[in-house]
């Protein structure tokens, strides 16, 4: 899902 | 993971090295805000609630745990070492920042991606973050003269986030549905707070002279 992704970065 | 943001994560933790450099090396942290470094603590604890439920990458796992081990370093030997804690310049920083984390608080339960417990504390830590410098900002007008590791560590702090704004850039035109719209525009605040440091810092550099913010 697209939250999911962006919450790769620190 | 791509150069923007690589080059972002190490210009951070060059920043906290500086400053446990500084702290170590000299015994003192004289010009640095207790605050500030206390709502870095907020900031990575709320960010990164994740650290045992999802696993990225080693690097992700491993930056988080040197990201919250170090900011709890140097609030407790700000706090709590005998010598350092000495030179603390209470009287100096006097930024309410409660007022910070409610403000964030509040507004995250305003704004954010999704109403869950983890999305709540992701975007106020996000928020959290964009004003946590403020303190230090106001306590460098405050002290004057500003030593230079003290100087080189605000620097690294603000230009860490100014690759993350090129990192969005970057993921913005090459991923589809790339969307950080929240990351994004307080990334754009948080940088602009340093707008003027930034501008003294660059002046101090090319006259090669000693830093002053204008009181």
């Amino acid at each position: 899902s697209i939250s999911a992704d962006v919450k790769d970065e620190l | 993971m791509n150069i923007f943001r690589f080059a972002g994560d190490m210009t951070h933790l060059i920043s906290i090295v500086v400053l446990l450099l500084k702290i170590y090396a000299t015994k003192s942290c004289s010009g640095i805000s207790l605050k500030t470094q206390e709502l870095y603590v907020i900031v990575f604890l709320a960010r990164y609630l994740d650290l045992f439920t999802d696993f990225i990458s080693v690097y992700n796992t491993v930056m988080k745990l040197v990201f919250i081990g170090s900011s709890l370093a140097i609030v407790w030997c700000m706090r709590m070492h005998r010598a350092v804690k000495r030179t603390y310049d209470k009287e100096l920083d006097t930024f309410r920042h409660y007022f910070l984390v409610l403000g964030s608080f509040v507004l995250a339960l305003l704004l954010h991606e999704k109403f869950t417990f983890q999305e709540i504390f992701w975007a106020f830590s996000i928020y959290l973050e964009a004003v946590a410098i403020l303190p230090q900002l106001v306590m460098l007008q405050r002290s004057g003269n500003v030593d230079n590791l003290t100087g080189q560590y605000v620097f690294f702090l603000g230009a860490y986030r100014a690759f993350y704004i090129l990192n969005w850039i970057y993921r913005f035109f090459t991923e589809p549905h790339f969307s950080r719209w929240i990351a994004c525009l307080s990334g754009l605040v948080q940088t602009a707070f340093y707008a003027d440091f930034f501008y003294y810092y660059f002046i101090s550099w090319k006259n090669n002279a000693k830093l002053q913010l204008p009181a």
